[in-house]
């Protein structure tokens, strides 16, 4: 099962590291991104069954398909995006979904630091 | 102040003026705190300033500064988020909490924080993923909230347990210096009955309630651990997306040995 690739493949076309503008999201951009990863994760779908990562990418692939209005027919080319677009997606901007889409929530954890009084 | 590290130490440390709790490459976080009792070494948090640096594509630099006197709902430049992702947000906290309290949400880096006024200082939580900190000893330099306070910073509250049997007298010499009348004498039986009042768990929150206010005798006081009791269970360390387990009441060991020394 090789769905943290798809994973990996859909944050690196998605985050500014892969030379993409970092400001305005373009949906079209982003939705060709988005089809690219439901595409990847579909190839996936027989080596991956019962696998948790597999089945909540695929969750969350749904999830953000109606959030960002994309059509699942059009362009999966995972050609670099033109630099003339410049498609940061929210999700660059939540730590949260870069941690579920990386696959590696699991082993996330939180540190709590306080202070108070006298 | 009392402070809880990120690795879940407890200390009460003396650290006047302008320290450092947290400083890596997101956010630096600096507090300073005043002497509460004249002459004393228990200090409070009288400024605290946090500085968030820009993240590429999701905000530019902001800097949020709360004081004794002022606890604002916006960032130093009067904005309420930051970049067109919303994903660093100020808002004030409503409920039933004690003092008013400001919660800033920085989801870019998966960061909460909670800055509340109780009577007349502040009190600061924070919960960061642990992969933003760099625990490394030899790292990160002087950070508070990392590596606790400098050893010479530590207020020894045993010492002060001997002066506690009796009610706190005025201007009494002790480990703390010359104290300026306290608010209110407060007996160590008074202490923990009004502790109890808020804290019904014998926990270091509710030894740190009695020490406040055997040193200060300011009743406020007790209100400080409380609240910071309910900052804990709104950011409870936890694991990525679960739900926050039932936070365990905290009692870590050496500490709880000796605030029990101060309570008694």
């Amino acid at each position: 099962c090789r769905i943290q690739r798809c994973n990996a493949d859909y944050v690196a076309s998605t985050s500014p590291s892969s030379g993409l503008q970092d400001d305005v999201a373009l949906d079209v951009d982003y939705c060709i991104a988005l089809r690219a990863y439901a595409l990847c994760t579909r190839r996936q779908a027989r080596s991956c069954r019962g696998d948790l990562v597999y089945h909540s990418a695929v969750f969350r692939i749904k999830e953000l398909f109606s959030q960002h209005n994309c059509s699942s027919d059009g362009p999966t080319s995972s050609a670099k995006v033109p630099s003339t677009s410049r498609p940061v997606v929210p999700e660059l901007c939540d730590y949260e979904n870069r941690v579920l889409m990386s696959g590696s929530a699991g082993q996330k954890k939180y540190a709590h630091c306080g202070l108070f009084g006298d | 102040p009392h402070l809880r590290t990120f690795r879940n130490e407890f200390q009460t440390c003396k650290v006047e003026g302008a320290w450092p709790l947290i400083d890596n490459r997101f956010l630096s976080v600096q507090v300073t705190n005043v002497p509460v009792v004249l002459g004393s070494s228990a200090t409070a948090t009288s400024k605290i300033t946090v500085i968030f640096k820009s993240f590429q594509g999701c905000t530019d630099q902001k800097v949020y500064q709360a004081t004794t006197e002022d606890l604002p709902l916006a960032f130093q430049d009067g904005t309420r988020s930051g970049g067109e992702s919303g994903s660093l947000t100020v808002v004030e906290r409503g409920g039933s909490g004690v003092g008013r309290q400001v919660k800033i949400q920085a989801r870019y880096i998966g960061t909460s924080i909670i800055v509340r006024r109780v009577g007349s200082y502040l009190t600061f939580a924070i919960r960061m993923p642990e992969d933003t900190l760099d625990f490394s000893e030899d790292n990160g330099g002087l950070q508070l909230c990392l590596h606790g306070c400098p050893r010479n910073e530590l207020i020894k509250e045993h010492t002060l347990s001997r002066q506690s049997q009796q009610p706190r007298l005025q201007g009494t010499n002790t480990e703390l210096g010359p104290l300026r009348p306290p608010h209110q004498v407060y007996t160590v039986e008074r202490a923990t009955a009004r502790c109890r009042e808020t804290l019904q768990v014998e926990d270091v929150y509710f030894q740190s309630c009695v020490f406040d206010l055997l040193t200060t005798g300011d009743p406020e006081f007790s209100l400080a651990a409380y609240g910071a009791l309910e900052d804990l269970k709104a950011l409870p360390p936890s694991k990525l997306k679960q739900n926050p387990p039932r936070t365990p009441r905290l009692y870590d060991r050496a500490t709880s040995h000796t605030a029990a020394a101060a309570a008694n």
